[in-house]
Formats: C-alpha cells, sequence, structure tokens
C-alpha cells in the first residue's frame, strides 16, 4: 500500500 | 530506483568504505566525531527496526544490514583499537563536561536526541512505537554530522579521507533531493514532506563544506575553513 511504498528508500 | 537514488545509494555506501578504509590505513581514528558515528549508528538501528516486519527489496535488506553493521563496526573501532587516537578534546559540543569523558555526552542528549525525539512526537506519519522511531530516525539523521562539521570546524583542516569521506555522505544527500524530483514527476501518489524537509535542511548542512571543499579542490590547494 502507499504507506509501505513511501518507506522504500533508505 | 532511478539512477539518481541509486548513485546517492553507492556513494553513501562507499562513505563507508572510506572511513574505515582511512582508520585502518592510518590505525587511527584522528579527525573523526565519535558522537556524529554514535549518532548514525541509533538512526539506522531505529530505522531500520522494520528489517524484521517488512521487506521492500532484497537490496534495501542488504544495503540496511551493511549500513547497521559498518556503523557498528565504526563505533566498535573508536572504542577499542583505535581508542588512543580519538580527539574527543575537539569532539565536544557546547554543554558537554558535566559527564567528563562519559557517554552518553549531555550535548548532544540534550541538543539534538532529545529535540529530534520530541519533534517526532509531533510529527509523524502513525503515532505508534515504529512510526515515531522512524520519524526521529529521519530527524536525527538530518542534523547527525553536526558534531562531525563542529570537529571539522574546530581543526580548521580535515584529513584527506575524512573530508572524502564528509564529501560523500554530502552528495549522497544531495542526489537523494534529486531522486526525490524525479519520483514526485514521474510517480502517481508519490508524497512524503516530512522526508523531504528533513533532507533538504540535512543537505543545507554541507552547503558551507561543500564550498570550501570545492575551492581546495579547484586551487590544489589545502582544505581550510576560515577564521
Amino acid at each position: 500500500d502507499e504507506d509501505d511504498k513511501a518507506k522504500d528508500e533508505l | 530506483m532511478n539512477i539518481f537514488r541509486l548513485s546517492g545509494d553507492m556513494l553513501h555506501l562507499i562513505s563507508f568504505l572510506v572511513l574505515m578504509y582511512r582508520m585502518r590505513g592510518q590505525r587511527s581514528c584522528r579527525g573523526v566525531s565519535l558522537k556524529s558515528q554514535i549518532l548514525f549508528l541509533i538512526v539506522f538501528c531505529c530505522r531500520y527496526l522494520d528489517l524484521f516486519f517488512s521487506f521492500v527489496s532484497l537490496y534495501n535488506t542488504m544495503m540496511k544490514i551493511f549500513f547497521i553493521s559498518a556503523t557498528a563496526t565504526i563505533v566498535y573501532w573508536m572504542l577499542t583499537k583505535y581508542r588512543s587516537s580519538y580527539d574527543m578534546d575537539n569532539d565536544k559540543l557546547h554543554g558537554d563536561g558535566s559527564f567528563m569523558g562519559h557517554l552518553p555526552p549531555h550535548g548532544v542528549l540534550g541538543y539534538i536526541i532529545v529535540p529530534c525525539f520530541l519533534l517526532a512526537l509531533i510529527w509523524n506519519e502513525g503515532f505508534e512505537a515504529f512510526e515515531i522511531l522512524w520519524a526521529f530516525s529521519i530527524y536525527l539523521e538530518a542534523v547527525a554530522i553536526l558534531p562531525q562539521l563542529f570537529m571539522l570546524q574546530k581543526t580548521k583542516e580535515g584529513e584527506a579521507f575524512t573530508l572524502l569521506y564528509i564529501f560523500c555522505v554530502g552528495a549522497y544527500r544531495g542526489l537523494y533531493i534529486i531522486n526525490w524530483i524525479y519520483r514526485y514527476f514521474t510517480e502517481k501518489h508519490y508524497w512524503q514532506p516530512l522526508v523531504w524537509v528533513s533532507g533538504v535542511v540535512q543537505t543545507l548542512l554541507y552547503a558551507d563544506f561543500f564550498y570550501y571543499y570545492w575551492i581546495a579542490l579547484r586551487d590544489g590547494a589545502k582544505f581550510q575553513l576560515p577564521g
């Protein structure tokens, strides 16, 4: 979902 | 994943290698701020708690594990085999001293860690433990380099590898901003103001350093901060 997407960076 | 993000990550990865190579090669950690390294260790430990419950990609997982272990190794070296070369006097913040030589340093705790944590309680992406620690890690990363920059400010000049290390970390942040702009225009639901604001603040902290580093490289002169 979008929340996970926001945390796909390091 | 785009070329800006990938280049940024690679520079970040190289920054750890530069620092470790330098410490091992010179058998010394002179000029390196233990405070900054401990702050980075806290940053990675808080942010990558999601290693236990969310999987994005093998790439992300490997990088997270590398960032944590490399920083832990650097901190460990500074506390053990290279301890005698640690320049504690130049790694003091205003407000340190009450705990002379003991960790955690008073100044870092009061001026950096606590404010970041309070901000994380106010501005986060969800009021739950992981989200607060995640926001805390974002804010803390933004200012974690400060003790290192203060140290450079006090000594006025830095050793080549230490400068290269700071350059790599700063350039990695700069590339992340370009990555965000790129993502904003190419992805539909890409929106993360908390990270953007902190990231821009973080990158601005390097502006001064970049300026003098560039001057030194251009003139083939020694890196020297003014007055």
